[in-house]
């Protein structure tokens, strides 16, 4: 599952975290590690965006979009130097 | 950047002196490749203590010391790489280090453009010698490092943007650009959109895809979309053939000179084992073929200045390097390692074809140094990526262009002026073309604004930037688009070439807020999900009982779109598109009226302006217009132009208009 992992964006429901989380990033955590213990979180965003960006198997990442609170799993793309 | 504030008219001597006084704070944040904080446009002598809303933070690295690196005009410096080595594997230390330090040279020269402090006698190697300055010199860089070998990834670029807003910048330069994507899946547009709400206007380069048509990139109407143009400014290197002809050409070269008499010219499709040899391609070239000769080389595939190192490394003694159709007579000056020089597509046939006819043919390049007053200028660049916009169509892209042509600005010290790395060169300042370089002269001429009207928004500031810009030469005539001695259209320029003084005081500006953007969003049918993932999860839907329309979103450009007639009996048909427009006083009492031209190809386009005079009282009020634009139908893919104008006798309040026929 390591080798096939590719970094993806996730956009979360900030509004539909459950009242158990005090804090939004424990919740990111805990929607990721629901798919995969193993699962590398990235970054965590608050400001221009709220969700996170985790290395994920395509797989996971289907699954991860059924998740509740879950807006889009968006893969990781490139950008070029203009 | 020796050049350009006169170009655009800032070269007031108060400028050149940063002062504390009651002018704003501001900081724009540069998404790219790091800094090299060591270079003199990072002097922050002048300046004021670093702001007190100020947030955010310079990284300590192996090879970057914080308390050396950051002072009050490079106030941040920080970097993220996890997506990328995610996705490409470890950072090679050996070529590029895991910290801000900037081993390119791209980020050093954007953020210094944006706002570096004024350097005197700048230059590279001599050409574009001059006082070097960013467009606002009060202004403070934060720099995010998201670019590395490889290439920059969205998740890295998200997270940049996050933090940079979250520190505190005012302005984002982002000089980079992918695939022209639905806003719900760009990274970018995501990250500009939740900025924008919160009062950060984000500039971005329209990407170097042109001339080709729909070839842009960041097309968000929430971000300001930077194409480029030249500068009145050339590095002329002259052609002299045996035959007694002369063609000009560009080279920032400098070092050893060829003969003044010329010597043996070969074409290198003909000096080369390989099909694509004519292209200098590395390993292409026969030694014995090319050795102490002057190489025709033609451009494409691999990089102009490898092409001269290939040149140098078969034994040639000179290049002239030859533009195909693609890049026309588009000439882009390179600091090359051997005497070289770039022509036009005409010059590099007449050159071809006397190096093929002729038995013994001779040519040598002789260099011209430094010209300023180069006129027509600005013309739009061949590169400059071109609209109509490909994800929406009815909102014009570019927004507008800057200059973006041979631009010299800070450079890294990591390697030389062309970036190759057998170029032991070390230079402060480099000359470069991309939109890449016209992006942050509109960053820092947006932080200008900033500073002038704090309590503009970015839509206020992308109006005033866009309304005032120019369309014409003050002889009356259009600006030019070099892809194809022509005049530009709003597709090749968008509103015209920016002008700062004129954007200072707009008289009217179209203001948009984040609401108004939703419902833009509405129009497009996005869902309820992708309007969420976009806008942070707040509490918003799209009213089924409201009618959203694209051409309703208060945008200061207009881009209509006509549906063709299909069946013949309605070719004589005429069809109707109105727009809706606010616009907010940000001037004094005034009255404006309205005047609307168009052309056509094939048909007259009547418009209407409703009403067509516009009285205000006082600062901030509002009015609204509409505008009734009513063609014949057209074949599809017919297009044409125009110019809505709003004038008090002392403003004039300019939209561009592209028309199209789908």
């Amino acid at each position: 599952a390591a080798a096939e992992r590719a970094s993806y964006i996730v956009h979360m429901a900030k509004t539909q975290m459950p009242p158990r989380f005090t804090e939004h990033s424990h919740w990111y955590d805990a929607s990721l590690r629901s798919i995969s213990d193993s699962a590398d979180l990235l970054y965590t965003y608050d400001t221009v965006a709220h969700g996170f960006s985790a290395l994920l198997t395509p797989a996971e990442a289907r699954i991860l979009a059924r998740h509740p609170g879950v807006l889009s799993v968006l893969p990781d793309t490139p950008y070029y130097l203009h | 950047t020796t050049r350009t504030p006169e170009f655009l008219g800032l070269d007031l001597p108060a400028e050149l002196v940063p002062e504390s006084s009651t002018i704003a704070d501001v900081v724009i944040g540069v998404l790219d490749t790091g800094v090299w904080p060591e270079r003199n446009s990072f002097d922050d002598n002048g300046l004021g203590p670093v702001p007190a809303f100020w947030k955010g933070e310079c990284v300590a690295a192996k090879d970057f010391d914080p308390t050396k690196a950051c002072n009050r005009k490079l106030i941040g410096a920080r970097f993220f790489s996890k997506g990328y080595e995610s996705s490409m594997g470890p950072i090679d230390e050996s070529h590029e280090s895991r910290s801000p330090r900037d081993a390119d040279g791209h980020g050093t020269h954007t953020s210094t453009t944006a706002a570096g402090s004024a350097v005197t006698n700048a230059s590279l190697l001599g050409y574009a010698e001059g006082t070097a300055r960013g467009m606002a010199l009060r202004a403070r860089i934060s720099v995010y490092k998201v670019c590395w070998a490889g290439g920059c990834f969205s998740s890295d670029i998200l997270a940049a943007m996050d933090a940079a807003v979250n520190d505190g910048c005012h302005v984002l330069s982002l000089s980079l650009g992918g695939g022209a994507a639905d806003y719900y899946r760009d990274s970018v547009a995501i990250g500009a959109f939740n900025a924008m709400e919160k009062g950060v206007l984000v500039s971005c380069s329209a990407g170097n895809a042109g001339p080709g048509t729909a070839t842009l990139s960041n097309l968000a109407p929430w971000i300001t979309t930077v194409g480029a143009g030249t500068l009145d400014r050339d590095f002329p290197a002259y052609v002299v053939l045996g035959n007694g002809k002369n063609y000009t050409g560009v080279s920032l070269y400098s070092g050893k000179l060829l003969p003044s008499t010329p010597i043996a010219l070969v074409y290198a499709g003909n000096a080369t084992n390989s099909s694509n040899g004519n292209l200098c391609m590395p390993g292409t070239l026969l030694p014995e073929k090319v050795a102490g000769k002057v190489v025709l080389c033609e451009r494409g595939i691999n990089a102009r200045v490898q092409k001269g190192m290939v040149v140098k490394d078969a034994g040639g003694a000179g290049m002239i390097l030859a533009n195909t159709a693609t890049n026309s007579e588009e000439l882009v000056a390179d600091a090359h390692l051997l005497p070289a020089t770039l022509i036009g597509e005409k010059a590099g046939n007449a050159v071809k074809a006397y190096s093929i006819s002729d038995p013994n043919p001779t040519a040598t390049i002789i260099f011209g140094g430094t010209k300023v007053g180069v006129s027509p200028s600005p013309v739009v660049a061949a590169f400059s990526s071109r609209g109509p916009n490909s994800v929406t169509p009815e909102i014009l892209k570019p927004d507008l262009i800057a200059p973006g042509v041979n631009i010299l600005a800070g450079w890294t010290g990591a390697v030389g002026p062309t970036g190759l790395p057998t170029d032991s060169r070390r230079v402060e300042f480099n000359i470069i073309s991309g939109t890449s370089m016209s992006c942050p002269h509109v960053s820092g001429l947006a932080a200008l604004l900033k500073e002038e009207h704090p309590d503009w928004s970015p839509a206020a500031i992308k109006s005033a930037l866009m309304t005032t810009a120019y369309v014409k030469y003050q002889n009356g005539d259009g600006i030019l688009d070099v892809a194809t001695g022509q005049e530009a259209t709003p597709f090749d320029l968008g509103a015209g070439h920016v002008d700062p003084r004129k954007a200072m005081d707009p008289g009217l500006v179209y203001d948009l807020t984040a609401q108004d953007y939703l419902e833009f969003l509405c129009a497009l049918n996005y869902t309820s999900l992708q309007i969420a993932a976009m806008s942070k999860d707040r509490n918003f839907s799209c009213d089924s009982r409201k009618n959203y329309a694209v051409s309703k979103l208060n945008y200061p450009s207009f881009s209509v779109a006509f549906a063709t007639a299909i069946a013949s009996a309605d070719e004589s048909a005429s069809a109707t598109v109105t727009h809706e427009r606010t616009v907010t006083n940000v001037g004094s009492s005034a009255t404006y009226k309205a005047t609307a031209t168009a052309k056509v190809d094939g048909g007259e386009v009547k418009i209407a302006v409703e009403p067509a005079v516009l009285s205000f009282t006082e600062t901030g009020e509002k009015k609204s217009y509409i505008v009734k634009f009513t063609a014949p139908s057209l074949p599809s893919g017919s297009s044409g132009l125009g110019r809505l104008e709003w004038s008090d006798g002392k403003h004039t309040v300019a939209s561009a208009i592209a028309f199209t026929w789908t």
